[in-house]
């Protein structure tokens, strides 16, 4: 099979883009994406958020900037969203409310190809891309055709999640994107009455995994009611709320 | 735009076809699937599964099923696996341990057709299907080619998962398939040292979008830590843990 060379274009942003990834829906991508972009806002950097979830985006809501609309300066390129100073791009601004965004691979590749090259980074330091989940056509568009820094894969501990993650990994390291190491999300959960720590989807299982495939174990973010809460209200939990998750992030 | 008329195919089962949807991951779709078909094998019915999830597949762990190796009696149908009586088909089976399904949009809906239309279900009377999160290819190919009975839409409380919820339901409505009900589930979380009750992912959400939809709500499904440690280790929890949790099943 002739190795297909694809020519990766460069996104327009001035600094590194990194990748949130989970094979697995519903481990925490969108939450730690936007958590995160607002920490590396918070030391310093110019930062901004592009949700590619394009059937299920949920960064609008959880930056409270549904009701943003977006418009074109010059008919080609695409004005993002900004809130606390961060940039925010999202096929959500174009289907609100209910409407499903039902399309199949091509229509998928445009919005991929739109969302990501004609929107107005301008001097964005660090893009965060909030990828789906699963593997196929907007990660493999992302792996062929941009020019991204690395991918930061998400996982819960579980074996369920883990056996996905292991997907993921193996995908990655066969289409050449450099992988920055995997988080672990809902590590455990803290009950507020007695104090017990409950390791609700199990123990240790992302850290085993980032070492036997030789990658960084970043690190755990435990379970915290108040970080769902928050993101259901538009509210940035790591503005708002100090303390071991924020710190975590 | 002239409405596109799809042949609709019939399903080679005996019985009825549930498909169990949640444009969101991570909810809970595969679980659910695995046990209420289980719970309904039973009270006496042929039951069988099909995972539709064509790059996360979970089912054949969550059944213990995971070496089977799949074969064509006549070189044109497949042999699903049996567990207790339930037959299983799933992508799984061909793409073992970490290996990642990279497909773009063709590949998938040769997929989906193999493994719905020429599976050799026999005398099925229900056959229950785990549909993929999101709202692309294999959605689209089951309401165009496939003759369902009806779709159970799966959420977890939070309004993150419920805008989801309505997506999922405005897109099927739109694409004239029935939909049968909304089951809520990891609605609570009870500690087992003091007993206090958490709705860790908020409470009540699932009940309210249905009810706006005119909808019927099927019922909630606490979460128990037992359900994720037994799907982990490919045990059957319906068919080994009396209590609520399989009560609601
Ligand atoms: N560490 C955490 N603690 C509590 N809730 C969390 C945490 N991480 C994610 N969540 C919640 O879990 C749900 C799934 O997270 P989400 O970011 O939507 O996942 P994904 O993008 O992988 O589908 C959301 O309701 C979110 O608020
Ligand atoms: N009611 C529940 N209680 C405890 N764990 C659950 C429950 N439902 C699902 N889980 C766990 O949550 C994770 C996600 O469920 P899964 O069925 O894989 O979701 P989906 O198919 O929607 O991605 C799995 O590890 C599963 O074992
Ligand atoms: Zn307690």
């Amino acid at each position: 099979r002739k190795r297909e060379i694809f020519k990766k274009n460069k996104i327009p942003i001035r600094g590194k883009s990194i990748a949130i990834y989970s094979t697995k829906g519903g481990v925490g991508k969108s939450t730690v994406a936007v958590n995160l972009a607002y920490s590396i806002k918070k030391i310093g950097f110019n930062t901004a958020v592009l949700d590619l979830d394009i059937h299920g985006p949920s960064v609008p809501r959880i930056t409270g900037t549904q009701d943003y609309e977006p418009y074109s300066p010059d008919g080609k390129n695409i004005s993002p969203a900004e809130k606390f100073g961060v940039k925010i791009m999202s096929i959500g601004y174009m289907a609100k409310g209910d409407t499903p965004v039902i399309w199949r691979g091509p229509m998928v590749m445009k919005a991929f190809r739109t969302l990501t090259f004609s929107t107005l980074w301008a001097d964005t330091d660090v893009l965060v891309m909030d990828l789906p989940p699963g593997s196929g056509d907007v990660q493999l568009s992302l792996a062929q055709e941009a020019d991204i820094s690395g991918m930061v894969m998400i996982t819960t501990p579980q074996e369920l999640a883990l056996e996905d993650l292991r997907r993921g990994i193996s995908m990655f390291k066969k289409l050449s994107v450099p992988i920055l190491g995997v988080i672990e999300n809902m590590s455990y959960f803290t009950c507020d009455s007695c104090g017990k720590r409950h390791y609700i989807f199990g123990k240790g299982g992302g850290r085993d995994v980032a070492k036997s495939y030789g990658i960084d174990f970043i690190g755990e973010i435990p379970f915290d009611p108040d970080l769902m809460k928050m993101s259901d209200e538009g509210r940035i939990y790591v503005l708002e709320k100090d303390g071991e998750v924020s710190e975590s992030f």
